[in-house]
């Protein structure tokens, strides 16, 4: 927590991967299991406190 | 904070003082695991109120480039490292890094990101878990929340996940097809701030989308200080997309823009930096 207040901007990272085999994994990045996503996350310092997914993505909201 | 994962996207975005750029690493060793390899690289973000706070290497932008560049494969050859700094207001930058295998921009999507400060003190109170309501699960106090902002109008078609945090601030993720939406938002006066983005395209009248939902999203807050990001990561820069974001903000909330700014990035395509003021009075 930052000394005088909480910072609200935020920082944003995004990585795009060639998809040249989607026909034989279309699910992709999807398939990392949510251990390891949760791995990456804690060295983050984040943790996921509700998630939701569709046909297209999976979205994870986290908190600090 | 939200993270969103697509076959062959991730997108995480976080607030505080969390050190975002550790997660570059594992992520392309996870995506190598899957015999995916890496084609972009992009890490943006506003300026911090405090920065003091922040941990290195988020002290710096020039430590923060050091830190992604060195995370990356040599194969992302396309890069640069951008600040872009309204002349009007120099503590309301916009800092980009992209790194690109191909010299080629190929992301359809065009991503709006809006900053959002000095939210209206009245709206910001929907972002209060109201006393006596303990009880209720940070869930069910999000979905309040959700209805009571009237954020659940921005995108009616969007399935919304929300949360509440304790004893204030919220977050949400919006899900419609493969469009992607999030607002995350910390209430409290004196650093309030409300961030809302969205991928959208430009096809099938995008433009007035994009316009018709920032408009939506920009009533829920009445900020009284607004910048808005658009990335056009594939797509052709597109004027009629500027014009239409100036033009809602003036007629929604008296809000003149200041500002706008544009640059190229190889392999990652064009940005557009808007930041708004109220009209003097």
């Amino acid at each position: 927590m930052a000394v005088s207040g909480f910072e609200g901007f935020e920082k944003r990272l995004e990585l795009r991967f060639f998809n040249d085999d989607t026909n034989k994994n279309p699910m992709g990045l999807r398939l990392i299991d949510f251990e390891s996503l949760d791995q990456v996350l804690t060295q983050v310092q984040c943790t996921v406190v509700s998630a939701v997914a569709n046909h297209s993505f999976d979205a994870y909201v986290l908190s600090e | 904070s939200s993270l969103f994962v697509y076959p062959t996207k991730i997108i995480i975005k976080t607030c505080g003082t969390t050190q975002l750029l550790k997660s570059i690493r594992p992520f392309i060793h996870l995506a190598r695991t899957l015999n995916l390899t890496l084609r972009a690289c992009r890490y943006s973000r506003g300026s911090f109120i405090f920065p003091k706070a922040q941990p290195f290497p988020h002290t710096s932008f020039e430590d923060e480039v050091a830190i992604v560049e060195d995370s990356l494969p040599k194969s992302l050859r396309h890069r640069k490292a951008s600040v872009m700094t309204p002349s009007n207001n120099p503590s309301r930058a916009w800092h980009v890094f992209t790194a690109s295998a191909d010299v080629e921009p190929d992301e359809p999507l065009v991503v709006v990101e809006v900053c959002m400060t000095e939210l209206d003190r009245v709206n910001a109170l929907s972002f209060f878990r109201r006393r006596g309501d303990e009880k209720i699960n940070s869930d069910s106090a999000g979905r309040e929340m959700t209805r009571l902002s009237g954020i659940d109008a921005i995108n009616q078609n969007a399935f919304v996940c929300d949360f509440a945090f304790d004893p204030c601030g919220y977050s949400m993720n919006g899900v419609d097809g493969d469009r992607y939406s999030t607002i995350h938002v910390t209430p409290e006066d004196g650093f309030s701030y409300a961030s809302f983005e969205c991928g959208l395209s430009l096809y099938d009248d995008g433009r007035g989308d994009i316009a018709e939902v920032l408009s939506r999203a920009i009533d829920v807050f009445r900020p009284d200080c607004v910048s808005v990001a658009t990335t056009y990561g594939g797509e052709d820069y597109d004027h009629e997309v500027t014009k239409r974001v100036e033009r809602v903000l003036a007629k929604k909330l008296g809000l003149k823009c200041r500002s706008r700014l544009m640059d190229e990035f190889p392999g990652s395509g064009t940005v557009v930096f808007q930041s708004f003021t109220p009209r003097r009075r």
